[in-house]
């Protein structure tokens, strides 16, 4: 996080704050919900209220705008900027504008509303952008399901390094952005899709192209906006040219979640802990705590004689992370530990760290 | 892979990078000619700090990754303050 530079900060914690004007893209009530909600990002980490007011000289004021606007920082229209605020101080101080050329909305359509007033109350409350690339003050536009939102760990530490905690036996705490080369990373899921990997960290996915250096971390509402975050399984079906996603209690498009069930689990099972599918035998592996099931892709149906102990035929890996399969060989990942499994001796070869893919 | 920068217009690039360098990165360009001064190329050195700022290869080049972030949609507040 980084503060303002001359470390402005308001002298009071009971700030007031006054909406200007709607964007007509969206009912004047989501625009009303969407305010209420960032401020409400802020005042419940850090000793703040914000209360609304109609007087004009509010701590806050919200307004939309276009281009030109009197304030020596004109909007640009759709895209590029999206909106801009002020740091703590009187007047124009802490006043947040919004480009009124964008196409606001309440959920991952255009430009999610809430999530770029989050960020710039964040300066109205003295914060710049921070250098994090999962933090909320991170200047590029990333969606997040509203309903999913989590402060993130770094803007915590910068609004109660400016305001203090908050007066709560627990303090709140929030996501922490993932390191590739964090020798303590583990994995929700891992699998690969269309010869990349990618794998799945909390509303994180990590993706390794086999012909580039460098690994991308990005949400994964960058690329799948309407995906759950903390996938727990997945598993690509080359044949089908299909990556199956598995979390408990998923709310996805129409026509998903499917329950888990018609694959053939019984019904004690609830959730999976991950999967790999074997292109050659068409056969897919899922793992439920220490057992195992495998999965006919031609048939659609469970073989017989599963659930079976993995121990019994995969060796010592303990319980399942996430798994996947490449160049013949199956890598199983247990905490921050990687096992290559060989199919065909049956046999684990190698052990290494989670992180080894990401050329650190 | 996207297509690279080289199928753009150049200037189209050049005009990028020196608006977002001015807009976030304090770029003070006065379009006057002027004598180079010890060879220190502001530009590139506002590019680094931006490429720096966003966990870029610093190179000091308008790359593709450059240019990419460059395009995201964003905050307005620029990213170093006087």
């Amino acid at each position: 996080y980084v503060f303002t530079p001359g470390n402005p900060k308001w002298k009071r914690n009971n700030l007031t704050y006054r909406i200007v004007n709607y964007t007509r893209k969206m009912r004047q009530t989501d625009v009303d919900e969407a305010i209420q909600k960032a401020l409400n990002v802020w005042s419940s980490v850090a000793p703040l209220t914000f209360q609304k007011t109609e007087d004009k000289d509010a701590d806050i004021v919200i307004s939309f705008a276009y281009r030109d606007h009197q304030d020596n920082s004109p909007f640009d229209g759709p895209n590029g900027q999206l909106a801009h605020a002020f740091q703590p101080g009187e007047g124009i101080g802490g006043d947040v504008h919004l480009d009124e050329e964008e196409a606001w909305s309440k959920d991952g359509r255009g430009y999610n509303l809430f999530i770029v007033l989050a960020h710039e109350l964040g300066h109205s409350l003295g914060l710049s952008h921070s250098d994090d690339p999962g933090a909320l003050m991170y200047p590029t536009y990333a969606y997040t399901d509203p309903n999913e939102f989590i402060l993130p760990q770094d803007d915590i530490d910068g609004i109660q390094a400016i305001y203090g905690q908050i007066n709560a036996a627990v303090q709140p705490t929030g996501p922490k952005t993932p390191q590739a080369c964090d020798p303590n990373l583990t994995f929700d899921a891992i699998t690969t899709l269309r010869g990349e990997l990618i794998f799945f960290k909390g509303r994180y996915m990590l993706r390794k192209h086999p012909e580039r250096a460098e690994t991308e971390l990005n949400f994964i509402s960058l690329f799948w906006p309407k995906l759950p975050s903390g996938i727990q399984a997945a598993y690509e079906n080359i044949e089908k040219d299909e990556v199956l996603l598995f979390k408990e209690d998923m709310t996805v498009p129409h026509g998903y979640p499917k329950p888990i069930h018609r694959l053939g689990f019984p019904k004690t099972v609830k959730r999976v802990n991950a999967a790999y599918s074997d292109e050659t035998t068409g056969k897919t592996y899922f793992f439920v705590a220490d057992r195992y099931w495998r999965y006919d892709e031609n048939k659609k149906s469970m073989d017989q004689g599963y659930p079976r102990k993995i121990v019994h035929d995969f060796g010592k890996i303990g319980r399942v992370d996430a798994a996947f399969q490449t160049d013949g060989y199956v890598y199983f990942f247990h905490g921050t530990t990687q096992f290559q499994f060989d199919p065909r001796s049956k046999r684990i070869v190698s052990q290494r760290k989670s992180i080894s893919w990401f050329n650190c | 892979f996207p297509l690279g920068p080289e199928e753009k217009d150049e200037g189209q690039t050049i005009n990028l990078v020196e608006t977002y360098l001015q807009n976030f990165y304090n770029l003070q360009i006065d379009h006057q000619p002027r004598v180079r001064h010890g060879g220190k190329n502001h530009l590139v050195e506002k590019l680094k700090e931006m490429q720096e700022f966003f966990g870029l290869e610093v190179t000091g080049k308008p790359d593709l990754e450059t240019l990419e972030i460059m395009n995201k949609p964003r905050c307005g507040v620029p990213d170093v303050q006087q």
